[in-house]
Order: structure tokens, then C-alpha cells, then sequence
């Protein structure tokens, strides 16, 4: 389960978490 | 709300007192994608509902990396429609939970 974080210039962090298959599929 | 194929949902629970909020994004269907989104992992981040435009989010999202320039609008909407659902909701609950 890799989080990854990315910082804008703005400041503001954007983290990235793998999305729950369950959530994928749901349309 | 329209499905934009970018979905957006609370990333935590909303008691209606914080003036900032935090959201998880990601890409229910790259379809309706203009670009190919960089990887189709959930993307958390906090908005200030008092401050902060769905636009600018957006914006930030794509100098990011997350997104392409061309799917800045797609990107701005999805966000606006959830704030937009989390102010209505505060608007009708509100007074109940100060």
C-alpha cells in the first residue's frame, strides 16, 4: 500500500494512495 | 451530480466547524478523459471552502503532474460539485451541530 506525496509550489500536499478496487469498478 | 469520470468524496468526516476539508480524487472512467491521467491512484488534499477556488485546485493538480492542461475543466467541476454538496449540507445541518 505505497502512499505517495507530492508538494505543489503553492504549498498545498497531495498525497496518492492506491484506489480500492471496490471504488473502481463502482460507476 | 454529473458524472464527470473524475469522482470526489470526503476523505474524512465533515463536522461542519473546519473551514478547510479534506478530499480524495480519482479517475472513475479515463474515457472521459481529454489526456491520460499519470496513474489512476486516489489523490488526497485539503480545501479551504472559505478560501480556495475548485479552479485553483485544479490548476495546482495539473502543474502537478496528475493531470493534462486539457482536462483542467473536468478536474475543476468534479471538485466544485462535491463543495458545492458539502455547503448545501452545512447550510441544512449546520445549526444543528454548533
Amino acid at each position: 500500500n505505497s502512499l505517495t506525496q507530492v508538494v505543489h509550489s503553492a504549498g498545498r500536499r497531495f498525497i496518492v494512495s492506491p484506489v480500492p478496487e471496490s471504488r473502481l469498478r463502482e460507476s | 451530480a454529473e458524472d464527470t469520470g473524475v469522482r470526489v468524496e470526503l476523505a474524512e468526516e465533515d463536522h461542519g466547524r473546519k473551514s478547510t476539508i479534506a478530499l480524495r480524487l480519482w479517475v472513475e472512467d479515463p474515457k472521459k478523459l481529454k489526456g491520460k491521467p499519470k496513474d489512476n491512484g486516489a489523490i488526497e488534499f485539503t480545501f479551504d471552502l472559505e478560501k480556495e477556488t475548485p479552479d485553483e485546485v485544479a490548476q495546482e493538480m495539473i502543474d502537478s503532474g496528475f493531470f493534462h492542461e486539457n482536462d483542467v475543466k473536468i478536474v475543476a467541476k468534479s471538485i466544485r460539485d462535491r463543495v458545492a454538496l458539502i455547503q448545501w449540507r452545512r447550510e441544512r445541518i449546520g445549526p444543528a451541530l454548533q
